[in-house]
């Protein structure tokens, strides 16, 4: 199965 | 203290009505150079990033920041009750505990006034790196919508393959599968007819159709949309809007086989 990413492991905290 | 005036209530009510479904409650940080939102929906697997700059208002000012924590059913309720075409003021004190709107009827002397109470969030704000994108597609919004909804029918997800032949929407399910294929196309006429296929390296990638159709509620307020997409990063959905305003979407890729 495809699993779904998550946004927040993309984009750092500011 | 800000007060915000917009000729027309509709840009407003569009964008509200295209991100309420995604994400419910969120900050209005105002600033001098317009106001930006940024939130993202609760299973952490998009993200709204809309921006507003000031020169999308007449009057604007903002001396300070402020951030106004408005839930997006409150406001929808409020906005429900101006026309599209009526002038509509944001304003708010510097530590507000409400956000005043008003909305004037061009046509009428009708005034009508409302507040709105205003939340207190404390919301996550990620740094959106730039990103030198593998393909950028643009194309009119209602095409985008039409081919997610007609996907959607069959499958749960869609991969978004771009490569010099052009840009192939595909799915499997169930009862079959299913693609669409876009080629570069340019209309003299209806400029918003194009499709525009910029591509530095062939990007191929599985998107949730639920998110995109959600993102496609944004279609009235751009005749185009854009997409962004590298190799395992966040696919951008973009609706330009006037005054290099815009509501952006970002959607996490499904990832594994």
């Amino acid at each position: 199965p495809i699993g779904q990413g998550s946004i927040k492991s993309f984009f750092t905290h500011s | 203290m800000l007060e915000a005036r917009l000729e027309q209530a509709n840009l407003l009510k569009k964008v509200v009505d295209a991100i309420k479904d995604l994400v419910q409650d969120c900050n209005f940080d105002c600033n001098d150079s317009g106001i930006a939102l940024q939130a993202m929906d609760n299973s952490h697997v998009a993200l709204v990033s809309m921006m507003l700059k000031s020169e999308s208002f007449s009057p604007f000012r903002c001396d300070r920041n402020i951030a106004l924590g408005i839930n997006l059913t409150s406001l929808t309720k409020v906005l429900r009750a101006a026309q599209n075409e009526d002038i509509l003021t944001l304003k708010a004190e510097d530590a507000p505990d409400v956000v005043n709107l008003v909305f004037e009827s061009a046509e009428s002397d009708r005034i009508s006034e409302y507040d709105i109470k205003l939340m207190d969030i404390d919301q996550e704000h990620l740094g959106i790196p730039e990103t030198e994108y593998a393909a950028t597609i643009s194309m009119p919004s209602a095409e985008f919508q039409r081919i997610c909804r007609d996907l959607m029918a069959l499958s749960e997800s869609v991969s978004i393959e771009c490569s010099k032949e052009g840009v192939k929407f595909a799915c499997q399910g169930d009862i079959g599968s299913g693609s669409v294929t876009l080629r570069s196309h340019t209309n003299v006429d209806k400029p918003e007819m194009n499709v525009e296929i910029d591509l530095t390296e062939p990007v191929s990638l599985t998107f949730s159709l639920k998110y995109l159709v959600g993102f496609c509620k944004a279609s009235s307020l751009s005749g185009q949309v854009k997409l962004c997409l590298s190799n395992e990063v966040p696919l951008l959905v973009e609706y330009a809007l006037a005054n290099n305003s815009y509501l952006r979407f970002y959607l996490a890729p499904k990832i594994g086989d």
